[in-house]
């Protein structure tokens, strides 16, 4: 089911990135240029056609300060009520699973079920506490995700996952849904007298003016 | 739907890590716009790491905290841009400037609402300097100001200053890439950017087609 790593790239292009000017340099990869992260995108069988990598993880070898900003509109989907909570209990995190193809949106109690018993596999294979593992998802709204699925690809995610470019590259394709291109950055800089690096990937392509809080 | 993930290996304590995300996104994903629909699952999580070994912020008004949050603004500004010029159907990233505000919160209004009209995008989508509809869209954003302190550049073309219509050379040429509109609304010292794409037939027949 699972597709290896180094295909994934090839999917969609990656996008043209435009760093606003700064005492910064631009270096290669994206959430897992920083220390301490490794990442993985692979198909695991949600998508409802094609076989585009659908399932990212990122993880930190560490306990992690964990910041979230989620949308403010009312009717908020089961990933976006889980992650609010789990920050609430917990000011670290270890990992965030993403899926693209479902959004648990709308899907009422089941859906919020569906996010928990994600969050409890990923913990457990990891050795984690579920508040430690954060979740995203997107995709068709109203749907279910396919959870068995999403189950039996769990053991080849946590496989894939590695700090090289690839693996950032990889996650940055399996979140993406409308997306032509995919979107992912990191930079270096000085922070004190230490290089420090911060890293990122995002998806969006339609349903686009986020309000996040 | 826009997901974020932003990963850095500073070291900072959560709570001055949860504030400087937010102004981050405020400056960034909360101020693009591809089609006006807020999703039910719009997500940034940021994670910070402290391999790096970089002195630990715990407040932040300190310089280091200062230093990180500049980076963390150009990383999450150069996603959400990403994320704009990828709008569904868009030929070109949209860029809104604005000064001359009262605040950066207000520049930042008015800068959304520019990118955020339907009547602009689609003029960029036609080629048309319509520096009527950039005023408008301007007007209505809900931030008060005088219409006759009101400047309006295409690129690096004077459409509009002091609220008076100026002549142009519409063969300027084609813009490529990203069309940048800057908007001058007073002698104020807010500034903010906006991003958006512009509203192709494409993003119809993709959304039209598309059934759940």
């Amino acid at each position: 089911v699972a597709s290896s790593m180094d295909e994934t790239a090839n999917y969609i292009p990656a996008a043209p990135i435009f760093i606003p000017e700064g005492p910064w340099n631009q270096i290669p990869g994206g959430v897992t240029a920083a220390k301490g992260f490794k990442a993985a995108g692979i198909y695991g069988g949600l998508r409802a056609q094609g076989n585009k990598p659908d399932l990212a993880l990122v993880t930190c070898d560490v306990d992690a300060a964990a910041a979230g900003a989620f949308t403010t509109n009312m009717v908020a989907a089961a990933p976006v009520l889980y992650c609010k909570n789990a920050l609430d209990i917990s000011k670290t995190a270890r990992a965030v699973l993403i899926n693209a193809g479902q959004a648990n949106a709308a899907t009422g109690d089941a859906g919020y079920q569906d996010v928990l018993e994600c969050a409890d596999a990923l913990a457990k294979v990891l050795n984690l506490k579920q508040e430690e593992v954060l979740i995203e998802s997107t995709g068709v709204i109203g749907h279910r995700i396919k959870k068995e699925a999403l189950l039996n690809a769990l053991p080849e995610l946590v496989n894939s996952l590695t700090s090289s470019l690839e693996g950032a590259g990889s996650a940055a394709v399996a979140i993406t849904t409308t997306d032509l291109v995919s979107k992912s950055v990191a930079i270096e800089s000085q922070v004190g007298d230490m290089s420090v690096r911060v890293g990122g990937m995002a998806k969006g392509s339609g349903m686009i003016h986020p309000n996040m809080a | 739907t826009m997901l974020g993930v932003i990963t850095t290996d500073a070291l900072v304590e959560a709570d001055v890590w949860r504030k400087m995300v937010l102004i981050a996104v405020n400056r960034s994903f909360n101020q693009i716009t591809v089609d006006g629909d807020t999703s039910t699952n719009d997500t940034v999580i940021a994670l910070a790491s402290g391999l790096s070994g970089s002195t630990s912020i715990s407040s932040i008004e300190c310089s280091e905290a200062r230093q990180l949050q500049a980076c963390l603004d150009a990383v999450m500004q150069a996603l959400a841009k990403s994320v704009a010029w990828d709008g569904e159907g868009a030929t070109c990233l949209i860029e809104v400037t604005v000064t001359g505000a009262e605040s950066e919160v207000k520049a930042a209004k008015i800068a959304r609402s520019v990118a955020s009209s339907s009547l602009v995008k689609a003029a960029v989508y036609g080629r048309d300097p319509n520096w009527g509809r950039i005023a408008a869209a301007a007007g209505y954003a809900g931030i008060p100001f005088h219409q006759n302190n009101l400047r309006v550049m295409l690129g690096d073309i004077l459409l509009m200053d002091n609220g008076q219509p100026l002549a142009f050379d519409r063969k300027a040429g084609e813009t490529h890439g990203t069309v940048g509109i800057y908007i001058s609304v007073g002698d104020g010292s807010g500034h903010g950017q906006a991003w958006g794409c512009d509203l192709s037939y494409d993003y119809v027949k993709i959304n039209a087609e598309y059934t759940t």
